[in-house]
């Protein structure tokens, strides 16, 4: 399988999700 | 790959596991009428050393076994339950002589704590949540998660024990709108939290907010996925799953781990290696314990089996012991041990 059949990954995944859900 | 293209590849060969890896290294029988409902394995404090002791729950009684150096097991404390069954035992990693135990009858009613301090054997229960609880966790730094209620109406609380078990503090997560099966700590990352929904969704909270940061819709092969172990690894999650509600197939027999990979960014998702019985064995996923990378289940052939997700295949096969089917099966905590146990209270320690 190959990772790009996932979409851009990114190392920071966590902290860019929690900056952009709702508080 | 897609899920039929991961089944064909990861079938696995009829010579590819050796029952010699497990090997017999204690065993004890709890002597309780009722019946064995779990196993586990904690640190307990006592006289200044810190012991790995084993629990074990039968429907009225949840024991607490100290070793001895002969290899044999001495029963040193017990709570007794006579109004609402014990379900399960709930460890909660990082707090030394607590147990937590989930009370009820097909769910849980109640999540209670067995106190006892050093020297001290009296019996101590704390209740500490009721209502309709559908999923609990004891995660890493002392915590414990829990659901209660359905769709809407639910609540996910964390709790956190304090070193001694004592004093707790409590905080909210953002609820899901859909029921939750189960959670999964993140390995690794002590502020990410997983869990299952009954919509076959992965949630991903962060439990130093309560903020709910993504729903990952994961493949409907399979309803009402367990989810057991995960990880973070190159900006990508990393899942085992069991699949206890999986219908067997034909070609391939019952699915019973699944790793899965998730970007969450994206909330795409892709299956990596699936686990199936190997030729000649038969039955379906009963429960299931993850390790690391070895996986363990109790299929309902009353046969326990043992996967390497690295090797990606089955490793052993522990057929019934004494005419009596296996129906519980844990890996200890404290070392690389797995404790197998029987219906009627046997306990089997092995070392794989």
């Amino acid at each position: 399988c190959s990772t790009a059949d996932l979409g851009p990954i990114s190392l920071n995944w966590f902290e860019e999700l929690s900056s952009e859900a709702p508080p | 790959y897609s899920t039929e293209q991961t089944e064909i590849a990861d079938l696995p060969a009829c010579d590819s596991w050796n029952p010699g890896s497990l090997q017999l290294v204690s065993k004890f029988k709890n002597p309780s009428s009722s019946c064995s409902v779990d196993v586990s394995a904690m640190w307990w404090e006592g006289a200044g050393a810190k012991e790995p002791c084993i629990i074990t729950a039968c429907e009225d009684i949840v024991s607490l076994w100290k070793p001895l150096a002969t290899l044999e097991w001495e029963k040193v404390q017990s709570w007794h339950f006579t109004e609402i069954p014990v379900l399960q035992i709930v460890p909660v990693p990082d707090v030394f002589n607590l147990i937590c135990v989930a009370l009820g009858n097909l769910e849980i009613r109640e999540i209670r704590a067995l106190l006892c301090s050093s020297g001290d054997e009296s019996e101590t229960q704390v209740l500490l949540k009721s209502g309709n609880i559908k999923a609990v966790l004891g995660l890493t730094k002392r915590r414990l998660v829990s659901s209660i209620g359905t769709f809407c109406n639910q609540q996910v609380q964390i709790m956190t024990f304090a070193e001694d078990g004592g004093s707790k503090d409590e905080q909210l997560l953002m609820p899901p709108d859909e029921t939750i099966l189960t959670f999964a700590e993140v390995q690794g990352m002590q502020d990410a939290l997983l869990g299952t929904t009954t919509v076959n969704n992965i949630v991903i909270w962060n439990l130093k907010t309560g903020q709910l940061l993504k729903k990952v819709h994961i493949d409907d092969s399979y309803q009402a996925s367990v989810c057991h172990r995960a990880y973070s690894e190159m900006g990508l999650l990393f899942v085992v799953l069991s699949h206890p509600c999986a219908k067997e197939s034909q070609a391939f027999g019952s699915p019973m781990f699944q790793l899965l990979v998730i970007n969450p960014k994206t909330a795409q998702s892709v299956g990596v290696l699936l686990c199936c019985l190997p030729q000649g064995q038969a039955g379906r996923f009963l429960e299931g314990d993850v390790k690391d990378h070895i996986a363990a289940a109790v299929l309902t052939s009353g046969t326990i089996a043992v996967w390497d997700l690295l090797l990606g295949h089955c490793t052993a096969v522990l057929p019934p012991v004494s005419d009596q089917n296996w129906s519980l099966v844990k890996w200890s905590s404290t070392d690389s041990h797995l404790l197998a146990g029987q219906k009627d209270g046997n306990i089997f320690i092995y070392r794989y």
